[in-house]
């Protein structure tokens, strides 16, 4: 990524945007929406908050416009420049044009106004261009997949390069209610750490860090630190397939076991050891078993659990043998019925998340100690 | 060919115009269209193959001609 020189950024955290005029190509219903989920995605990312304003001067001035416009940057007809906008100050600092001579479009054919003003408003906050042809930042306007989030980790680095690293809380998500409302068409957005609605696919220790896996990207969190990183999984291990199911860390060999499917990767800080996939039938799994749903690894006792749907197979590093037969979840962990989410260890307690609760579970007294939410290792 | 040098001439308009709207290059008379390996313009294409990620040869190949009809920001790559 790259900035502007000089940097250039805002120093407040709410920024206000105006809609100057409509292209006749889209329902203006439809320009509102488009732009109102460009500015969600860099909120979701940031402590950034954006408010419509209807009448006043806006921080954001947004405008449809042709060739020569009043600006060092006349249009040029159909294709070539799509749109512009200017780094972060005053006047027409962080406007964005868009050229009314492009086909404005809400689909993947035309020129898709989301993902353009997405770019812009990119600029408008304080990017540059990336040289990265995977960034959104990049220059060149190409087909995107509306099914993947937008933002490519140069993005998010530079982003957050400029404005720190936290999402906003929900708390203020509600204060403001511009950035979220209840109609909100669904996208793949990055989902929020404290929404009462959370739930994960996969958590794990890592390094002294926590990760919490949801969708294609995780959140590291250490125990005793305030601060929430969100990371794409695919900016750690390339070659992982998008979403995980269950991970487990094994801290003395520093290494971590990653389950997608009927596959499992074991990687060691951001690499991928070799000869990895390998299928879970490797370990002793029968063939009916096609995904695991939860692991951890209880240093205590040197055995990995693997929950599977209500059922759990323990494996015994020190004997190298996996249990013959699954054993009821609820009889060895007294008060966790069902399916499990995710489950990792912390200090002497097993923390089992299922939907939206986390249970926290004493080994030694073999009951639940605490009900909590799952966002209560987020600072919400 | 006339075709062939119809079709060169309009890919040398073609890029000179990209690489002085988003390029900062600015035209000095005849000299720029000779392609000399350091002349002004082919350092320009090459400073642009670098930015956008293509092979730096210099010339106008059909990588470069393609990417560059692409549409893409207005704002320039390299400012004045």
């Amino acid at each position: 990524f790259s900035t502007f020189a000089g940097e250039p950024k805002w120093t407040k955290k709410v920024l206000t945007y105006r809609i100057l005029n409509y292209t006749p190509d889209l329902h203006p219903a439809d320009v509102n929406a488009a732009i109102k989920k460009a500015f969600n995605v860099w909120s979701s990312v940031t402590p950034l908050k954006f408010v419509k304003e209807e009448n006043d001067l806006a921080d954001i001035m947004i405008s449809f416009a042709v060739r020569g416009h009043n600006d060092f940057i006349p249009f040029d007809g159909p294709g070539g420049a799509v749109a512009h906008a200017y780094a972060p100050g005053t006047g027409f600092g962080g406007d964005a044009h868009f050229d009314e001579d492009e086909t404005w479009t809400i689909s993947t054919e035309g020129t898709n106004l989301f993902y353009v003003a997405l770019h812009e408003f990119g600029h408008s906050l304080g990017l540059f261009h990336s040289k990265d042809p995977e960034a959104l930042m990049y220059p060149i306007y190409r087909k995107f997949d509306p099914s993947v989030f937008p933002l490519h980790q140069d993005d998010i680095n530079g982003i957050q390069h400029l404005y720190g690293h936290t999402p906003i809380t929900y708390s203020d998500q509600r204060e403001s209610s511009e950035v979220k409302e209840p109609d909100e068409p669904k996208e793949p957005a990055l989902a929020d750490t404290c929404s009462p609605d959370l739930t994960f696919d996969a958590v794990t220790t890592f390094r002294g860090e926590i990760m919490f896996f949801k969708d294609k990207y995780f959140w590291r969190k250490h125990p005793s630190l305030r601060e929430v990183n969100v990371v794409l999984i695919s900016s750690f291990w390339p070659r992982l397939p998008p979403g995980v199911d269950a991970a487990y860390e094994v801290p003395e060999k520093d290494e971590t076991v990653l389950f997608k499917g009927n596959e499992f990767w074991v990687v060691r800080g951001d690499t991928i050891l070799p000869g990895y996939p390998q299928k879970i039938y490797a370990l002793g799994f029968p063939k009916d078993v096609t995904k695991i749903d939860a692991a951890f690894y209880n240093r205590n006792k040197g055995k990995i659990y693997f929950f599977i749907v209500d059922k759990f197979w323990s494996y015994n590093k020190r004997s190298q043998s996996m249990d013959r037969k699954p054993r009821q979840i609820r009889e060895a962990f007294p008060g966790i019925n069902g399916k499990i989410d995710a489950v990792f260890q912390h200090n002497d307690f097993f923390y089992f998340f299922h939907g939206r609760k986390q249970f926290e579970f004493d080994p030694g007294k073999k009951r639940v100690t605490r009900l909590l939410k799952t966002n209560f290792w987020f600072p919400c | 060919f006339p075709a062939d040098t119809r079709q060169k001439k309009e890919g040398i308009q073609l890029i000179q115009t990209y690489l002085e709207n988003y390029y900062n290059f600015k035209k000095d008379g005849e000299s720029d269209l000779i392609w000399k390996n350091n002349s002004p313009i082919t350092k320009k294409i090459k400073e642009m193959q670098d930015f956008l990620g293509l092979e730096v040869t210099g010339k106008l190949d059909s990588d470069t001609l393609d990417l560059i009809q692409q549409p893409r920001c207005g704002f320039p790559d390299i400012a004045g």
